[in-house]
């Protein structure tokens, strides 16, 4: 049998270190930690077994919920995903198709960055593999002028779905920004609010800018929920926790690998387990 | 900024007259916050700090006038210090001499590719440029458009042949065409991926790169101590590049790198067009991990 052990400031240290090595971040950790600290000081007892479970409930509650149906229920459902350079995005969107289009619905994708090199053939290589129609245009077109073609299409054709792709972009930089807030516009002119999902997608390695990002994105566009991807690496995505509590993001998928069938749906219980065993 | 929280910390120190070596602890704790805050690895904040500690703990600082500016140039010059001193250039002594390009998926590599292509080509360089990526779709259409951009030769090659093939080949044109330098764009890959990180074994053992560069996001976290330290044992690392820097990443995985690596910093990717590569100066990452 497991002889219960009392904890005391050498553990909590050791646990430190694991939460922050997993990118849980300091203010964060010292949240949850703190409290126990104190405990210890005042001469509490606490067992090892009391404070692992009180750390899971409080963690799983920072985890914000999705309180609407996904996907949404109006036709067209609109997914608009973005993110900064290199997370995932375009990957996540031919993932995500397929799960529809194996749920028997009529998927379309638009190929809205019209900046960087091969993006646009991309993913029409995924529409190609998945045999899921793409809208584009050229590179160098006007990225709203592509979104809104593609959405004309959608409503004239009767789509269930439509994902909309967009270039990577710096949450820092102020005319890309812009052009997400003209993008946000475009689609307020063909689809109401409650049919559309803003997804913003963030890499499960990246640290403290992590926040920056959801901080910086959600005063450009209002943000529904989180995807977060390459949670196959070694990273624990722990800031995840941090931006879905604090801007009240829920998370709703996870990448883990680059094939259409590498996405899952959002485990809290699994997350919370791998940065708290 | 680290002063300022240096200032917060130890505030009423200067009615007490002077810092004493407990107020030294308390600021060295600061400094660690902001370290980690900065997304510096936690062990590597740790040896760190013991490196500063002594420093910190002297008569420089404890009879100093201005005790903070003290502490906070200690800690930036060891920074500059950790980071690597001075700029170190490319090694460019074999013809043609081969750069390998590594990295996690989406660190920024193909573009990097691009972007040293034309900082070798202005300095009167011949590069020729190769995509041994056979997996992402349109991996090696993204280089060949690059290439277009800044006029300079690619070597095409379709997703069916083996990355292996495709690097030799590329290889013994770079050699017939008298290019002198052949960048090799690879494909993304986990540290933990086996038969990707054999692959890129493989490339090494066959190409013998003069430069072997891991490309790395500015925004990693905690993580990118496994990820450096692993490619470097698989792969024997030359050099780091760290992209996106021109957001506002504290960029203190670079510290991590660098320190577990020994590998230093050779280029920092500053924005998305193919100009947007600089030389590195250990400087100004300094100031900005210490925020
Ligand atoms: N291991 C792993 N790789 C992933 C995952 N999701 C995407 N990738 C890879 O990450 C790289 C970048 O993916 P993209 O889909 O091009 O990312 P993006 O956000 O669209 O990039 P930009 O459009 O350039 O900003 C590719 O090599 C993908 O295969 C994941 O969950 N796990
Ligand atoms: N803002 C910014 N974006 C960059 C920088 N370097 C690369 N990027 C962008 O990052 C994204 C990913 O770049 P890629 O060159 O496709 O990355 P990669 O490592 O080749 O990706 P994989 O081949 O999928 O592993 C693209 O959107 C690039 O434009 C940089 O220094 N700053
Ligand atoms: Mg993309
Ligand atoms: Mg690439």
């Amino acid at each position: 049998f497991v002889v219960e052990k009392l904890i005391d400031l050498a553990f909590l240290e050791e646990l430190e270190e694991k939460l922050i090595l997993s990118d849980l971040g300091v203010e964060t950790t010292m949240a949850l930690l703190d409290p126990f600290k104190n405990k210890i000081l005042k001469g509490e007892p606490v067992t090892t077994s009391d404070l692992k479970r009180e750390l899971k409930r409080i963690s799983l509650n920072l985890l914000a919920d999705y309180e609407k149906p996904f996907p949404p229920d109006g036709k067209p459902g609109v997914l608009f995903f973005l993110g900064v350079n290199g997370v995932g995005k375009t990957t996540t969107i031919a993932k995500l198709a397929l799960k529809l289009k194996e749920a028997n619905k009529k998927v379309l994708l638009i190929a809205g960055d019209t900046f960087r090199a091969a993006a646009i053939d991309q993913l029409k290589k995924w529409g190609e593999r998945l045999n899921i129609p793409v809208v584009a245009q050229q590179e160098g077109a006007d990225a709203s002028s592509v979104i809104y073609q593609g959405l004309e299409k959608a409503l004239r054709e009767d789509y269930d779905f439509v994902l909309i792709d967009t270039a990577g972009r710096l949450h820092t930089k102020y005319n890309l920004m812009e052009e997400l807030k003209k993008m946000y516009r475009v689609m307020d002119k063909l689809v109401p609010r409650e049919k559309r999902v803003n997804l913003l997608v963030l890499d499960a390695t990246t640290g403290q800018n992590a926040i920056s990002q959801a901080e910086h994105f959600s005063k450009a566009i209002p943000i529904d929920a989180l995807i977060i991807t390459k949670m196959d690496g070694t990273a624990k995505g722990g800031i995840a926790l941090a931006v879905s509590h604090k801007y009240k993001l829920p998370i709703l998928f996870i990448g883990l690998g680059e094939k259409a069938e590498d996405l899952l749906a959002f485990d809290k219980e699994a997350f919370i387990s791998a940065i708290l065993p | 900024n680290l002063s300022e929280r240096l200032e917060k910390a130890l505030a009423g120190f200067r009615d007490r007259g002077k810092l004493s070596p407990d107020d030294i602890k308390k600021g060295l704790r600061e400094i660690r916050l902001a370290l980690l805050e900065a997304d510096v690895n936690y062990r590597v904040v740790k040896d760190f700090l013991a490196r500063i500690e002594a420093r910190a703990l002297s008569a420089e600082v404890l009879e100093s006038l201005t005790p903070f500016q003290q502490i906070v140039k200690i800690v930036y010059d060891e920074l500059v210090n950790t980071l690597g001193g001075k700029a170190q250039g490319l090694n460019l002594s074999t013809k043609p001499t081969v750069i390998l390009l590594a990295g996690l998926q989406g660190s920024g590599k193909t573009t990097t590719a691009g972007k040293l292509a034309l900082f070798l080509k202005k300095r009167g360089h011949n590069p020729l440029l190769v995509s041994t990526d056979v997996y992402r779709p349109a991996a090696i259409e993204q280089l060949k458009i690059l290439s277009q951009k800044i006029n300079i030769p690619f070597f095409d090659a379709s997703p069916s042949e083996g990355a292996l093939e495709i690097a030799n080949n590329a290889f013994k044109m770079a050699k017939n065409t008298g290019r002198d330098v052949l960048i090799v764009d690879t494909a993304g890959r986990l540290h933990i991926d086996e038969d990707l990180m054999e692959e890129l074994q493989s490339l090494k053992e066959s190409l013998k790169p003069v430069e072997t560069l891991l490309v790395a996001d500015a925004m990693m976290g905690q993580d990118a101590v496994n990820v450096a330290k692993t490619f470097h044992e698989r792969v024997g690392l030359t050099g780091i590049i760290l992209t996106k820097v021109e957001g506002d990443a504290r960029g203190g995985a670079a510290l991590s790198m660098k320190e577990v690596t020994g590998c230093p910093i050779k280029f920092l990717g500053v924005g998305e067009k193919l100009e947007a590569l600089e030389v590195f100066h250990p400087e100004r990452l300094a100031s900005r991990i210490l925020g």
